[in-house]
C-alpha cells in the first residue's frame, strides 16, 4: 500500500527493524497470489529459514516460488472448473492481501495515476505461502480446513484469513475457528478479517477469543471526483474515477427521464437505472442522474458516458471504481442537480477525475465494517481492533478485472479496494512486525500487544463504539514494547470452553490431551486472560461483574504500573489491587476488576477503560456493558 | 439417485492429535473409518476428498446423508460439518 502503513506510524525509513524479520513467515488463505508481481521480488533475499516444511505447488502451469513466496498451494474440494489448477490469482484478492501485508517495496505504483507512491507491505522482508482455498466460485470449508492443517505443520508464524461466513457457528462447526485454534496451540496468531455486514449489530464474524477480529477504517486519503453543472455549481462526489472526460460537458438526463414504457416501468423505477426499466436510447451519449443501486451496468451496456448516482450520506465513507466515469452524490446534492436537470431546456454537466484528498476524520471505521457484539460469547468484545480497509491500493492480479466486472477487460498491476478484508492484512503484517522482535511470544502476548497499544477512538464519530473498533486503532510501532501483556495458554482457553458449556469428552477429543472440565461450572466468560472487558446484562438484569487478570512484564524488570480507570457515572469501577509492582522480565501479577452499573434496561452500549501506566508504557483495554 | 442419495462433501472433524504426535497412519485409520461406513463396494480412496492429519485429526469425504449421521454418532467424532462456501471479506 502506497499510504496506510505512513499513517499508521509504520514508515519506510523505520530505525526499528530487525535483520529476524526474514524468519518470519506469513501464511494467507486466500484466492491465490500472482507470483510475478514485483511486490513478491526476492531480490537480495536468503534462502528461506529452515523451520519451513512447505512446497509450491505448481499445478503444472508456469507457476515459480522465490526466496520471497516460499510456498503456495491449491485447494479445490469442488472441482471448480472455471480456474486452471494452480496457486495463481486470476481474482486479485490474494495479491492484494498479501502484498498489503508483507510485499516488497515497489516504487511508482498507482492505480491508473491514483494513490500514486511506493507500494509496500508491513514486514517487506517476512516470507509469504499462499493457499490458495478461494476460487470464483467462492471459499469451501473443506479447503479452509485442509489449508490450516497444511500451514500450521508447514511451519508458518501468522495466519492471515481474509473471508468468513455470513452466519455464526460453534467455534467447533466453524472451520476458520477450528484451524486457527490448532494454529493457537502451535504458536501461531490467526489474523481474520470481522466482515462486511455492518453497520447492522451482532453481524461480526470470525469471533474465536484466540484469534484476531479486525474491523475496517479509514486512512486520511479520500477519491473526490466531483461533478460541475453546466451552470457552474459543483458537487462533491465520491468515487474512484479515473477516467478524463476533458473540459467539455456532455448532455445530462434524469434516470426518470428514459423510461420504458414498453416494459410497463415507470419514472419511478427508471430513477434507480434498472436494467431493463429504461429506455436505452435516451441514455447513449449522456450522463445519467441515478438513484442508488446497480445501474452502473445499465447505463454502460446502453452506453451511456457516465453516471452520476445517489446514495444516503452515512455510505458515502468508502469510494468505489467503475468500468467508466461514475461519482456518489448525496440525495440532498441529487435532488438540487435534478432540478437543475428539470430548469434548463440543454443540461449538461462533467464527472471529474478523482483528486485526492485529505480527510481529518480518519480513522473512522467504516459503515460496512461489522459490528459486535459477539454472537456466541457475549462477553468477549469484538471486533478485537481496527485497521485501514479503505480504498486501499496494493497489488492486482493483472488477469482479473480491476472492478469486478467481466466487461471489465483492463489490465492493472495495483487496485484499490476496501473490505475488512484489507484491514485484516493490515493486522497480520503488524502481528509479523512484533513477531519479528518477539519470536518467542506466544499468540495470546501479541494479540495483546496489539491490542492494549491501539489507540483510542472517538465514539462520537462511531456510534458503535467498542461494537465497531474494539480496542481502537492498531499502532504496530508501539505494539513492539507493549510493557505488559495478557497472555493465555491453550488450557486457558480448554478452561473458558469448559465454562461456555463444552463437555470433558468434547475437549479431550479437540485438544488431544487429558483435558478436564471438573470443577469448572457454566459461567461467563470473564476470567479468560482477554485484553479486553465485555459485561452483557439481560434487559432489566444487574450490571454486576468480577473479571480476573494476570499481566505479565515485558518490559523493563523494574517497573511499577498504576490502575487508571475511566468510566461513565452511572459505572462504578474498581480495580484491585490497584498498583503492581514488578522486579524481573516475565514476572506475573494478578488483580481483579469489578464493576457495578446497576440495574440496566435497553443499554446499547456503555464504554469505560482500564490503563495500567507506569510513566511510559500506556496498557489499555477497553471495558463495555450493554444489555442482551 | 433418490433423496439423501446423493453424495455430498463433508468433513469429519476428530480434534487434535494426542500427545504422542502425529499418527503416521492417520491415512489408513480414517480409510478404515470410511470402509466402514461406506455400502461395499464404493471405494475408500475415491470418496475421500482430504485427509487432516498433519496437524490435527479428520477427513472430509463425499458421503450420503445416512453415512454423515453415522459419523455423527461415532464417539471419536467432534462434529461433521457439510462443506459450506464462505466469502472473501
Amino acid at each position: 500500500t502506497t499510504r496506510s502503513w505512513d499513517f499508521i506510524g509504520l514508515t519506510q525509513n523505520r530505525t526499528l527493524r530487525l535483520p529476524t524479520e526474514s524468519d518470519v513467515i506469513v501464511g494467507v488463505l486466500d484466492t491465490g497470489i500472482w507470483p510475478e508481481s514485483e511486490s513478491f521480488s526476492d531480490s537480495g533475499m536468503s534462502p528461506p529459514p529452515s523451520k519451513w516444511k512447505g512446497k509450491c505447488q505448481t499445478g503444472g502451469t508456469n507457476f515459480t516460488c522465490n526466496n520471497k513466496l516460499i510456498g503456495a498451494r491449491y485447494y479445490n474440494s469442488e472441482n471448480d472448473p472455471s480456474e486452471i489448477k494452480s496457486p495463481r490469482d486470476v481474482e486479485g484478492h490474494g495479491t492484494h492481501t498479501s502484498s498489503t501485508a508483507a510485499g516488497r517495496p515497489v516504487g511508482d505504483a498507482s492505480y491508473f495515476g491514483l494513490a500514486e507512491g511506493i507500494a509496500r507491505g508491513a514486514v517487506p522482508e517476512a516470507r509469504i505461502a499462499m493457499y490458495k482455498v478461494c476460487w470464483l466460485s467462492g471459499c469451501w470449508s473443506a479447503d479452509i480446513l485442509a489449508a490450516f492443517d497444511d500451514a500450521i505443520a508447514d511451519g508458518v508464524d501468522i495466519i492471515s484469513v481474509s473471508l468468513g461466513s455470513d452466519f455464526p457457528s460453534q467455534y467447533f462447526e466453524d472451520p476458520i475457528a477450528i484451524g486457527s485454534y490448532h494454529a493457537m496451540k502451535k504458536g501461531i496468531l490467526t489474523s481474520n478479517s470481522a466482515g462486511n455486514g455492518g453497520p447492522f449489530p451482532i453481524s461480526v464474524s470470525n469471533y474465536a477469543p484466540w484469534s484476531l477480529t479486525v474491523a475496517a477504517s479509514s486512512i486520511d486519503r479520500k477519491f473526490v471526483s466531483n461533478v460541475v453543472l453546466g451552470n457552474g455549481n459543483t458537487y462533491i462526489g465520491i468515487s474512484i474515477n479515473n477516467f478524463n472526460m476533458g473540459n467539455s460537458v456532455y448532455p445530462l438526463i434524469y434516470g426518470g427521464q428514459a423510461v420504458n414504457v414498453s416494459a410497463g416501468s415507470t419514472e419511478l423505477i427508471s430513477s434507480y437505472c434498472i436494467d431493463g426499466s429504461m429506455n436505452t436510447e435516451k441514455i447513449e451519449g449522456n450522463l445519467v442522474l441515478c438513484n442508488y443501486g446497480d445501474g452502473d451496468e445499465t447505463i454502460y451496456n446502453a452506453k451511456g458516458l457516465g453516471m452520476i448516482m445517489s446514495v444516503d450520506d452515512n455510505l458515502q465513507d468508502v469510494a468505489f471504481s467503475f468500468m467508466f466515469p461514475v461519482t456518489i452524490i448525496t440525495t440532498d446534492d441529487a435532488r438540487e442537480i435534478l432540478a437543475y436537470i428539470k430548469s434548463t431546456s440543454n443540461p449538461v454537466a462533467v464527472i471529474k477525475v478523482s483528486d485526492e484528498w485529505s480527510d481529518p476524520l480518519a480513522p473512522t471505521v467504516v459503515s460496512f465494517s461489522s459490528r459486535g457484539p459477539n454472537p456466541i460469547t457475549p462477553d468477549i468484545l469484538k471486533p478485537d481492533l481496527t485497521a485501514p480497509g479503505v480504498d486501499i491500493i496494493a497489488s492486482w492480479s493483472p488477469m482479473a478485472s480491476p472492478t469486478g466486472y467481466e466487461e471489465d477487460k483492463r489490465s492493472v498491476n495495483f487496485n484499490i479496494i476496501s473490505g475488512t478484508s484489507m484491514s485484516c492484512p493490515h493486522v497480520t503484517g503488524a502481528a509479523a512486525y512484533v513477531k519479528s522482535f518477539h519470536p518467542n511470544w506466544s499468540p495470546a502476548a501479541i494479540k495483546s500487544a496489539l491490542m492494549t497499544t491501539a489507540i483510542p477512538m472517538d465514539p462520537r464519530k462511531n456510534e458503535d463504539a467498542e461494537f465497531a473498533y474494539g480496542s481502537g486503532h492498531i499502532n504496530p510501532v508501539q505494539a513492539v514494547d507493549p510493557g505488559l501483556v495478557y497472555d493465555a495458554s491453550a488450557q486457558d482457553y480448554i478452561t473458558f470452553l469448559c465454562a461456555q458449556g463444552y463437555n470433558t469428552t468434547t475437549l479431550r477429543q479437540v485438544t488431544g490431551d487429558n483435558s478436564t472440565c471438573n470443577g469448572i461450572g457454566l459461567g461467563k466468560a470473564w476470567n479468560l486472560n482477554y485484553p479486553s472487558f465485555a459485561l452483557s446484562v439481560p434487559d432489566g438484569g444487574y450490571a454486576t461483574g468480577s473479571f480476573y487478570r494476570t499481566v505479565t512484564n515485558v518490559g523493563p524488570p523494574n517497573s511499577t504500573y498504576n490502575a487508571i480507570v475511566f468510566s461513565p457515572a452511572n459505572l462504578t469501577i474498581s480495580v484491585v489491587p490497584s498498583t503492581l509492582t514488578f522486579s524481573q522480565v516475565g514476572e506475573k501479577k494478578s488483580f481483579v476488576v469489578k464493576v457495578n452499573g446497576g440495574r440496566l434496561f435497553q443499554q446499547p452500549i456503555m464504554s469505560a477503560c482500564i490503563t495500567w501506566f507506569d510513566g511510559k508504557h500506556s496498557v489499555r483495554s477497553p471495558l463495555v456493558v450493554y444489555t442482551t | 439417485q433418490s433423496y439423501g442419495e446423493e453424495r455430498k462433501v463433508y468433513i469429519v472433524y476428530m480434534g487434535g492429535h494426542t500427545s504422542e504426535g502425529v499418527s503416521s497412519s492417520s491415512l489408513s485409520s480414517h480409510l478404515g473409518m470410511l470402509k466402514k461406513v461406506l455400502p461395499s463396494g464404493v471405494s475408500a480412496t475415491d470418496k475421500l476428498v482430504y485427509n487432516y492429519g498433519r496437524s490435527f485429526k479428520g477427513f472430509a469425504a463425499r458421503l450420503t446423508d445416512d453415512e454423515v449421521k453415522k459419523f455423527s454418532e461415532m464417539g471419536e467424532v467432534v462434529s461433521v460439518l457439510p462443506n459450506t462456501k464462505l466469502k472473501l471479506h
